[in-house]
This record gives C-alpha cells, structure tokens and sequence, in this order.
C-alpha cells in the first residue's frame, strides 16, 4: 500500500492505517450503504432518514420540504429535543436542495458555517508546469500562495474546533455535524501530502478496463473529470476514454494524498474533543455520501451502481459501548503527525454487516436515548416523523463468530 | 446456500439514467430527463441491478420494462466485472433474488 495513509479511498479498499484517527481501532465500524453516489440526494437520504424514492431527490434542483413532503431531519429531531445543532461545513448539499440555506432554520440552532475560501473551489488556482493557473483536476497547492492563505477544509476544522470550545462552556448536548469537501474533485489540497504517496508506488485499478458485459446503461462517462482544464488537454475520447496510463496514476495519487489531508483535519478536530474534555462523553460518528471509482471498469468519480461508488465507511465510536471511556486525563484521539509518525496498518473494525446509511437517523437517535422515530408507512409523503432504515445498534453488541444452528446453517 | 440465507440484510441504492447509452447528461441527468432507474440490492453474496422504464412525472418505475440486469458474484468477483445476469435470467437464483 502507498505510503504510511489513512483511508484510501472513501468508499471501497480503504485499508486503514489511520495517521490521526485512532477511533477506527476502537470504534465500530460497518461498509456500504449510500442511497444513491451522488451529493445531494445522498445527503437528504440519510439526513431525513428516507430512500431517494421518498424524498424524490434525484438530482440537485428540489427541496424536499415543499416538493415531496416537510419531512423532518436528524438534526431537526435532535433540536427538537433539546439539543443545540451545528452544521459547518458541506452538511447539506448547497442551493436548492437544501432551500439555499442548509435547511435553516428547521435543522440547525445557529446559522449553518461556509468557510470564506469556499467561493475559490473551482478557480483558476492550480499552478501548470508554464506557471500559469489552471482549474485542474490534480492540483496540489501551496496554501501560502491561494486565496485567503488558506483552504476551506482548514477552515472548517478551526471553526468546528471553536465551537467545541463554546460548547465545553455552555454545559449543553449539542449535535455538531461538520462537513469536510474533500477528496471531492478538484482534487486540491496541500502539496506537502504528494509525498506520503511517490507517484513510483502508484499502480492503476485492478480492473482499468470497460467489463465486456456492462450494459451501456450502467456506464457514466465522469463528465465532470472531463471537464476540468488538465483533462481536457487530454482530448480524450468520449464516452469511454480511457485516461494515458500515467494520468490515472496521477489521479490515484492525489486522491489518496487529498484523503490523507482529510484525515489530518479529522484528527485535528477530535484532538480537540479530547482537549476540551468532552471525549468520554461524545458519540461520534464518521461517513461519507458515497464512495468514487479511481478507474475500476474504466471510470472515474461517483454517478454509477458500482460498490466503489455506492459503499461508504461508516464509523461509531460510542464511549463505554465501542471502547471504554476514557479516564479524566486520558485522551481517546491523541493526534499523530502523519509526516513524522511510521504508522502501520489499525487493525480493521469489529463488523462488516450490510447496513445502509438511511439507518444513521434511527440508529444515532436509540444511542442518544431518545424515542427512536417509527418506521415509515409504505406511503410516506403526509408524515412528518418517520424512517425508512432500522436503528443497527442491535449489531453493536453481537459477535461477528458463525455458530452454527441446528438447521446446518450458520447464523 | 439457497436453504439458509433467508433473512440476511441487504442494502439498496439506486441511480437514474436519461438513456441507455452514456450522453453528456447521463451522469447528472436532471429530473425531466430521467428516463431510466437502476435499483441495485446489495447482500453479502451478490449485487444484483436492474435497470427499469421510470417515469418523471409521477415517479413510477416499471419493472415489467426492464432495459437492461446486473448480476455480480462477489465471492469469485469482488471487483464487479463479469456481469452474469443474462446467463441466470432462468435460473433459481435470478428468482430467488427477485
């Protein structure tokens, strides 16, 4: 495996040897499971706790509030019940899907937080081999030398480390959900992070080939990939390519690099948890909306059915129940530099159940003691509490061994 | 084992296409342009898709008009590569996962 890293991908193979997020040997963690491998219907799946055929999200350009029923969100629900909601960072996906303002007022307590530099995401801002600026795919930067002297994920974690510090003092549940972009195209992110990945150790897809019987329905042709400058220059051909060889790899690289730099922010934020002590009283859960093909069956990015774009991790780390809680000076998430700390590969997690993410709002609601929301009537649209996922905290506690039942089967 | 996974969980998603070959909407395809809905389950065993007639205006999908299947055998496939759903169309499988 390439370099000393963390997930590599946020959906499929992500063998994990985590710089900064020891949670992922002490948490549980499950595979698979996004609705749909696209942001936005992704995000009001599993927000709402709903399939995209309920929230009748399909693309990018309805609010479910108004076009399919006022349905009521996790974070909506925890708000209701006395807890102070936060969302900084891409929660919601922008714009019309989430009524351009992160579904405020309903979801969240204060104003949902954008990072400043989030306006520059897809700028010109990546320096070509001439020196000009390009709006590429592959763009490690130096952050000194963009926009603000920064980048919006940094920015991201500083201000969910704030409200950390605002809520030790408010001695109030709070439910702070913070978004991080990357590795979302473009891929932009520290240049620093190439090295944990020399180009030399980067090999293409095991399968960089378009399968012989895929139906051609299946197949998305990664229009967005397309389009970017360093892509283009490529003149590659349409619908199914391929990419040179060495173009894949590069991408490979920066995805993984870009992982890498999401994995320190994450690191940085719960080293955080444990400096302002609420570590030992914090569930914390990690996803993503879907996962990315880096290649496999000759595409790139979401947009398709493939495991490698449907599958998510999805990580629980509940004190006393997935690792004991920690001791008043113990920490939980020391933070390790990934740039100077050899770090082999965390042991994967204790489960690897088939789960979907449309059961986080049940599942997170019965860990937090609340009344879990009731199942979802095959007609949905009229009710305003309800989820179609069951709560999976019955796995939390069960063995992963076969045993086998009278039957000769194994249970 | 047909006698003894019964009740495993299964996980679905889906995706909707505005064609049965790529265009430069299929990836993104907005909602009047849905023509077709890949509705994927998800066991430990296999993946299994079928891609079926959808209308966008009253959201219906029709899985008597099916464009096009997927069958994937995770254990000799994990990578997805060898669709076999037209060599099992008839088979006990097929219908046990339908």
């Amino acid at each position: 495996r390439p370099g000393p890293a963390t997930w590599r991908r946020l959906g499929w193979d992500w063998g994990c040897a985590s710089a900064c997020w020891p949670p992922a040997a002490c948490s549980l963690w499950r595979l698979r499971g996004a609705q749909q491998a696209v942001c936005a219907p992704s995000r009001v799946s599993f927000l709402t706790g709903r399939r995209p055929d309920t929230t009748r999200l399909y693309d990018f350009y309805s609010y479910w509030r108004v076009h399919a029923g006022n349905y009521s969100t996790m974070p909506q629900y925890f708000k209701e019940n006395g807890y102070m909601t936060m969302s900084v960072g891409k929660v919601f996906h922008p714009g019309v899907s989430s009524n351009y303002h992160d579904d405020y007022p309903y979801s969240w307590s204060i104003p949902p937080f954008h990072p400043s530099t989030e306006k520059y995401e897809n700028d010109k801002t990546c320096r070509g081999k001439d020196g000009r600026l390009y709006a590429n795919l592959v763009c490690p930067v130096n952050v000194t030398e963009m926009p603000g002297g920064t980048l919006p994920d940094i920015q991201t974690t500083e201000e969910a480390i704030r409200l950390l510090k605002v809520m030790k003092t408010q001695k109030q549940k709070f439910f702070l959900a913070v978004g991080y972009h990357k590795p979302h195209i473009p891929l932009r992110y520290p240049q620093e992070f190439l090295k944990l990945y020399p180009l030399e150790n980067i090999t293409l897809a095991p399968d960089p080939w378009v399968p012989k019987k895929l139906p051609s329905v299946a197949y998305n042709p990664w229009m967005d990939i397309r389009q970017r400058d360093d892509v283009q220059a490529l003149n590659v051909s349409f619908p199914y390519g391929p990419l040179p060889d060495d173009f894949q790899r590069q991408i490979r690289q920066s995805y993984y690099a870009a992982v890498s730099y999401l994995d320190m922010q994450v690191g940085r934020l719960l080293n955080a948890l444990d400096d302002v002590g609420l570590s030992s009283s914090t569930m914390v859960v990690f996803t993503a909306d879907h996962g990315w093909s880096l290649g496999e069956h000759g595409e790139w990015a979401k947009y398709s059915n493939f495991d490698v774009a449907t599958r998510v991790p999805l990580m629980f780390y509940v004190p006393g129940m997935t690792s004991a809680a920690a001791s008043q000076q113990g920490r939980i998430f020391p933070y390790l530099d990934p740039f100077s700390h050899n770090l082999g590969l965390v042991p994967q997690g204790q489960s690897k159940k088939v789960v979907e993410l449309v059961s986080l709002f049940s599942t997170l609601a019965e860990l937090a003691g609340l009344q879990v929301p009731p199942a979802c009537p095959k007609t949905s649209f009229h009710v305003a509490l309800c989820t179609e996922g069951a709560s999976i905290v019955h796995y939390f506690n069960s063995s992963e061994e076969k045993v086998e039942t009278e039957d000769g089967c194994e249970d | 084992n047909n006698r003894c996974h019964t009740e495993e969980p299964v996980a679905f998603s889906q995706y909707p296409r505005p064609s049965d070959t790529p265009q430069w909407n299929s990836d993104r395809p907005e909602l009047k342009d849905i023509r077709i809905m890949g509705y994927s389950m998800r066991t430990i065993d296999y993946r299994y898709t079928v891609w079926v007639q959808f209308n966008p205006n009253n959201f219906s999908a029709d899985f008597e008009d099916v464009h096009a299947g997927e069958l994937y055998v995770v254990e000799i496939d994990p990578n997805q590569d060898y669709n076999i759903y037209n060599n099992t169309l008839h088979g006990h499988l097929f219908k046990k996962l339908l």
